[in-house]
Parts: C-alpha cells; structure tokens; sequence
C-alpha cells in the first residue's frame, strides 16, 4: 500500500492511498485502503492515509478516529495518531501505521510494526526518508 | 509550514529481508515521490495535485504494494484499489477491484471531480475510466515475478493446511521477500 497526505501554500489538506490488496486475497475482498474514514481521510485540520491490516482499520475507522481527536479533544495530531496506532490498535491486534498532517504543517508517521517505508518533505525542499525504527536508522547512519 | 508526508506500505521489514540493492531503491523511489510532490507544491499547486503526483510514483514502482508492483490475489489476478480525499471540502472519490487501471489514484480523482458518487467498483469503474480518458493497460503489465512466486508460495502453504479457516488464512499469506505486509 502507498499513501500521501499534503498541506498546500493555501492552507488546504489533502490525503490519498493505493494499493494491490493482499497476497492470495479471495472473495472480491476490499481492504480499508478505499474505505473513506478507515484508511483514508482529510478534513480542514487533518489528513490521514494509512497502511496495515485492513480489518482492523475499518473496524476502528483509524483515519477518522485520529481526525476525531484531533477536532474535538484538541489533541496535538502526534498524539492523536500514536495512541490510534500504538494503543487503540496494538489492543485490537491490528499491525500497521499511518501518515498524517494538520493544518498547521505538523507530522506524524507511527507504526506499530517493524518497519514502514515512508518519508517527508517540507518547504526547504530536504527529502527525509526512512524504513526502520528511529533508533535503528540513527545507528544505520554513516 | 506547507509539506507533503508519504507512505509504502508497513510491515515485517527487517534489514535480514531486505537487501541493499533493495533498500536503495526503495529509498530512491520514496525520494522521487517525495520531489514530485514538493515541485507541485513550491510552484503554488493543490494539495490534491501533490498527493495525486507523489502516489502516482509510487504506484509506478515495482518495490510497493500498489499500481505496476500490487500482489497477486487468489486467482493470479492483480486487483487495485485506491481514494483520494480533499479536506477543505471533504469531497472524496475511491475505487476498488480494478484490474486494468494504470494509476489508480487517478481514477480515484476522476471519481470525486466528475461524478456525483464517492465510489466506484470493478468494470464499472473501468467503464467510467475509459469514459474519462483514464489510462488502461493490460493485465500483464502488473506481473512481477516476485509478486507471482508470492502467491505461489501462500497457495502451497494453503495447501498444506487446508483445514485452515478463512479467518486464520489473514495472517498466513507470504509476500514478496520475505516482508509482511497487508493493505
């Protein structure tokens, strides 16, 4: 699965996801990738696209429920997304991550499982890439 | 503070499953969306415009989960799918079960600014692709050799254990090198 969410010069949010489902998937199976609300979502304060275990992303519509926080419990976008990711979801057993932004251009990219291929960038043009754990991209630099 | 955050795909990625060669590439890809996106936007151009031009890339790779690099489903068959949204209306479009959609974040545009409807699906969706100008593309074009022996590998281990309900066969599937993942 693969994803982007982005804030504009003009202060607008926009997210978007897309993938090839899962190996040896039957039955016309639909993960949450489509799904509005479970794997991806924006509203004017916040932008989500995610990745993982579908199932569980729809069941506990994670792209909104992030959203949800961030406009009715005021909670910073970070937090809002780590305790979806890394609590909600780490509960239910759901194995993924997410990537998200505000509209005040901060991010969030948590994931609960060992790796997610992601990457930011910001008006100075830097790309920033990583794949692993922070500790370990830190102790994989040169 | 205008930016652009991306994403392909989570999972069991170790750096016993993935090679050098691999990672460099994946990382190359990632900057590459990563600059489409940031050119759309240092220009004054949508964050739509930015999603849509940083997906398209990645959908692009034969290293993610989506477009030119999507899994196999059961039947040997690619089937893709995709959404885009746009915050400051909440307007949204997405697409499921294509099987000949190039770039299905397009599509997925094309869904949310030229219909009345968020949802689209199978040849229905195709039909309403080639009705817009939305490039189609043989089947073929989605094989990766990775990908088939992949699935080729989840229906041996299905064979093995046919008992398995379907439930306890989520977790049994076997992608491509080695890495876990779902979408």
């Amino acid at each position: 699965t693969v994803g982007a969410v982005a804030l504009d010069q003009a202060g607008n949010l926009a997210a978007g996801t897309s993938t090839g489902g899962m190996t040896n998937k039957r039955f016309g199976r639909v993960g949450d990738s489509p799904i509005i609300g479970a794997g991806t979502y924006a509203d004017p304060r916040c932008a989500v696209s995610a990745t993982g275990h579908g199932e569980f992303f729809i069941r506990y519509t994670v792209a909104r429920d992030i959203c949800a926080r961030v406009e009715y419990q005021s909670l910073p976008l970070p937090e809002a997304a780590n305790i979806v990711v890394n609590d909600v979801l780490v509960k239910a057993g759901g194995e993924g991550g997410v990537i998200a932004m505000d509209r005040d251009g901060n991010v969030a990219m948590p994931f609960n499982s060992t790796g997610m291929y992601r990457g930011y960038v910001g008006e100075d043009g830097q790309p920033h890439v990583a794949i692993f754990k922070e500790s370990e991209e830190s102790a994989s630099s040169p | 503070k205008w930016g652009l955050v991306i994403h392909g795909g989570a999972g069991v990625i170790s750096r016993e499953n993935l090679s050098a060669e691999r990672e460099a590439e994946v990382r190359a890809a990632l900057q590459q969306a990563l600059q489409a996106g940031h050119a759309v936007l240092a220009q004054g151009g949508s964050s739509l415009d930015a999603v849509t031009a940083a997906v398209r890339i990645l959908e692009d790779s034969p290293h993610f989960n989506a477009g030119k690099g999507a899994v196999f489903n059961h039947d040997g068959i690619n089937e893709l799918d995709a959404a885009i949204m746009d915050g400051a209306t909440r307007s949204a479009g997405a697409v499921a079960g294509l099987r000949r959609v190039k770039n299905p974040i397009e599509l997925a545009r094309r869904v949310m600014e030229k219909s009345p409807h968020v949802m689209m699906m199978g040849e229905g969706a195709e039909q309403f692709a080639k009705a817009q100008g939305v490039e189609l593309v043989d089947p073929k074009y989605f094989f990766t050799e990775d990908r088939w022996q992949s699935l080729q590998r989840a229906l041996e281990k299905e064979r093995a254990v046919p008992s398995q309900s379907p439930s306890s066969l989520l977790p049994g599937v076997d992608p491509v090198t080695g890495d876990h993942k779902f979408g």
